[in-house]
């Protein structure tokens, strides 16, 4: 269904915005 | 937000789409937040748009108005769980591109006028529900420029 999609996008997007979030992070220690 | 702080990241959104659609303005200067955000954001283009492609071909983002719809309901529920940092910002302008690209795909040309609107839907997008977390994490110049800029 289209609610599923836009869930699944909205997984990746967090997914790929917290990866890039703590992989700055760590590069900031 | 002030309504200049709204035009600056409209402005913000405006670049980015059109590094992302390789149409750059001529003459323009990019600021320092720019710089960083191209950088930024399209280093996770590409995941962006693998990740989500299979979602989007499901999707006919055939008009503006379509891209808005998807764009206002997938962003609603990416911050609906209350977290906010730089990298789910960038995500905002990543999706964006990624619609504003499949818009140009399904209509063969993007008139300036679309790309317009939806940096303005980003923009809009990012003051109204991230606006007062920048503010408090020292603004694009100050804290994201800071945080991501090349070392």
């Amino acid at each position: 269904t289209r609610a599923e999609i836009e869930e699944e996008c909205v997984l990746q997007l967090r997914r790929i915005g917290d990866k890039l979030h703590f992989q700055q992070k760590l590069l900031n220690l | 937000m002030t309504g200049c702080e709204f035009e600056f990241t409209r402005e913000l959104a405006q670049d980015y789409l059109q590094h992302v659609l390789r149409a750059p303005q001529p003459g323009s200067s990019p600021s320092e937040a720019s710089r960083v955000l191209r950088s930024v954001a399209s280093s996770v283009q590409n995941e962006v748009e693998r990740r989500l492609e299979p979602c989007l071909d499901n999707f006919n983002v055939a008009s503006v108005e379509t891209a808005r719809a998807i764009f206002s309901r997938v962003m609603e529920q990416e911050f609906g769980d209350g977290v906010v940092n730089w990298g789910r910002v960038v995500t905002v302008f990543a999706f964006g591109g990624v619609l504003t690209k499949r818009l140009l795909r399904e209509r063969a040309a993007l008139d300036p006028d679309a790309c317009k609107q939806i940096s303005h839907l980003i923009a809009e997008f990012v003051v109204s529900h991230t606006g007062e977390w920048i503010r408090q994490n020292g603004g694009w110049e100050h804290g994201f420029v800071k945080k991501f800029e090349p070392r």
